[in-house]
């Protein structure tokens, strides 16, 4: 089970920090301001006061060891590049920080973060492409029991046709779109006699479970 | 053409009016403060410093003439509040707001505000999604030419089956689910020998021009 920091418990680390405890993830939340910490403890596996800019907090509470740390502090720019590098520094393989600006996002990569995370941003550009296409789907109705899946296509499936591996009566799987390494080229709804090669990645509707049991049919 | 009065050029608001410019709409875009009008003017269509907690001047700017008005005004809640209550009473008829704090999309909703606009808990439950299942998308691969809509049935598709409508070799549209209103039901992948009933919710797959065939051939 995925161990992951959160770092901030402001709006965006509090419903970071709550939906990964419902998902059943290991969540450590820190912040400096104890009333955060207070509020965050109901819905937050384990929340903690500490200043996540002094580099012994974070080894003292084992932040070293997560998979993934997200640092989510916001108004206070240097205590945000200060703590992404710290923990990049004592090893989180993955970083993830929140930004304010495009010159604040340049210096979080300069200093390790893997990934960037621009709510206002990726809201705006959303919402915009709503207001452009009022009947497509943003986010996909299919939460909960189906998903949209991208998977490199198994070395089980290569040389098959998409008849062949019957993908919708065994898995209940519909294969959507497959982007071909080879000319990178995106080829929607395949025909039935589309073949598979290397390296081909399948963009498939499914039930949730179905991944699980794809991986297992496809060794 | 839609004309969208975007109040705040925060970053939010400043991405916003630069998409929904350069998707060609009509956006009028104010901050009280200059130095952020004079940033947004290269990317907004019409940038214009002006207070819009002051009626006279959403009146001035023809706001009310507006299609849909974004409040984008973050850290003064009562400038977000005033705003989004000024705008319902000069007569926009679709008024989205961004909220700070669950109490504020309450207070929000109470004055008038069609629909509250959330970044930091819409990004905070995606990113927990994708952590939780790192290979599910979240967005849609298909931006640009294919998209996921979400269409109510036309009427000249009423009991027919799918296989009947051929929609796959007509339009080049798959028809991943189907919503039954009566029912209340949502079926994946349904069957060649799905019978459409009225007011089924069509959720297809489709290249972007086949909606404006679609909707030819429905009627
Ligand atoms: N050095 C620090 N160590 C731990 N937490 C910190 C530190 N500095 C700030 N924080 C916390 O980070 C949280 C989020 O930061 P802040 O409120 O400045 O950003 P925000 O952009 O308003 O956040 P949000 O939009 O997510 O509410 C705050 O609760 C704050 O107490
Ligand atoms: N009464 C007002 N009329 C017009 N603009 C206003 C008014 N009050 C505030 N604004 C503007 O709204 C913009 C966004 O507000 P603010 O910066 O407080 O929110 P924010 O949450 O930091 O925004 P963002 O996250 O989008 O950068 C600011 O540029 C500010 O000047």
């Amino acid at each position: 089970m995925k161990r992951i920091a959160v770092i901030g418990l402001g709006n965006f680390g509090f419903y970071l920090g709550r939906e990964l405890t419902r998902q059943g993830f290991d969540v450590l939340g820190l912040d400096v301001r104890k009333e955060v910490v207070q509020h965050a403890k109901n819905d937050i596996a384990v929340a903690v006061t500490a200043d996540a800019t002094q580099k012994e907090n974070l080894l003292d509470l084992g932040v070293a060891e997560a998979d993934v740390a997200v640092v989510t502090i916001g108004t206070n720019m240097l205590a945000s590049i200060l703590s992404t590098f710290l923990l990049k520094e004592i090893g989180v393989r993955n970083v993830y920080a929140k930004a304010l600006s495009e010159e604040h996002e340049r210096i979080l990569r300069r200093v390790g973060a893997d990934q960037i995370l621009f709510p206002e941003k990726d809201l705006a550009l959303s919402l915009a492409r709503r207001l452009a296409n009022p009947n497509m789907l943003e986010y996909l109705p299919f939460i909960g029991d189906h998903g949209i899946f991208e998977v490199e296509a198994p070395p089980a499936f290569v040389g098959k046709t998409l008849r062949e591996l019957d993908l919708i009566n065994r898995f209940g799987t519909q294969v959507l779109a497959v982007r071909q390494a080879r000319s990178d080229t995106l080829t929607f709804i395949p025909k039935a006699d589309f073949v598979i090669r290397p390296a081909d990645v399948l963009i498939l509707l499914a039930p949730n479970q179905a991944m699980a049991q794809l991986n297992k049919a496809a060794q």
